[in-house]
């Protein structure tokens, strides 16, 4: 993961966390 | 205004001027992306786009579109898109500390769809100086709208060809300092000079 830029990590980590809120919220 | 509270460049205010776009617009676009520039202010060093932020905010009519939910391609497919996910967010859950975040299994089995797919490969693209739809809107600069889905699936770009095929009908492209604002959707938007004036307003800074 280390190999994977910040900005892509920090978007992947809040569009995962998003999905988890849509799912709950649905 | 964002523009005006947010001065600084970084992932946070980006992300924050990415909602403010499509949160508060009347259309239902699914996502915004910012392509960030490589170039620096040497004009000879050619520029590449790459991933700077984006903020995915979902499609409004997704039940409309699952026609084909029980086909065998469907679900090798969502069986593909879900292992993706699951190692995603082991390989992200596991640099957080315990508790901060973690996403559980359910939101990892739930349905990929099309549209989150469609977002989360665009983390792995790039586009030189004049190629793909971001490309060329910044090779351009002038922005590029393509809505319908005959317009997206006889596009030159390849990404607009990839966005038909995953269900999107409108995307547009707007230079901004810096970078490319994208925005898709799965419905169709006509070109307004409302959203061109917040990307304006919104992301014409200097880092």
């Amino acid at each position: 993961l280390s190999a994977v830029p910040q900005a892509r990590r920090a978007s992947l980590a809040r569009f995962l966390e998003r999905r988890k809120e849509r799912v709950v919220s649905a | 205004g964002v523009g005006e509270t947010m001065p600084f460049f970084n992932q946070e205010s980006l992300q924050q001027r990415l909602q403010a776009l499509i949160d508060g617009a009347r259309e239902s676009w699914a996502y915004a992306i910012f392509w960030q520039s490589s170039s620096t202010s040497d004009f000879a060093t050619p520029s590449v786009l790459g991933w700077g932020d984006g903020y995915y905010k979902g499609e409004e009519n997704k039940n409309k579109r699952r026609a084909s939910s029980s086909s065998a391609n469907f679900v090798a497919e969502q069986e593909h898109r879900k292992k993706v996910l699951r190692e995603l967010n082991s390989l992200i859950s596991g640099v957080q500390a315990a508790g901060a975040g973690s996403v559980g299994d359910d939101a990892v089995d739930e349905e990929v769809t099309d549209t989150e797919w469609f977002f989360l490969i665009s983390m792995t693209q790039s586009f030189a100086n004049g190629n793909g739809l971001p490309g060329l809107a910044m090779y351009s600069s002038s922005p590029i709208w393509v809505t319908g889905t005959e317009k997206l699936a006889g596009s030159q770009c390849e990404r607009a060809r990839q966005a038909q095929g995953f269900g999107l009908q409108t995307i547009v492209c707007i230079p901004s300092a810096n970078g490319v604002v994208e925005l898709g959707s799965t419905e169709l938007i006509f070109e307004s000079s409302d959203l061109m004036n917040k990307v304006k307003y919104l992301f014409n800074f200097n880092i």
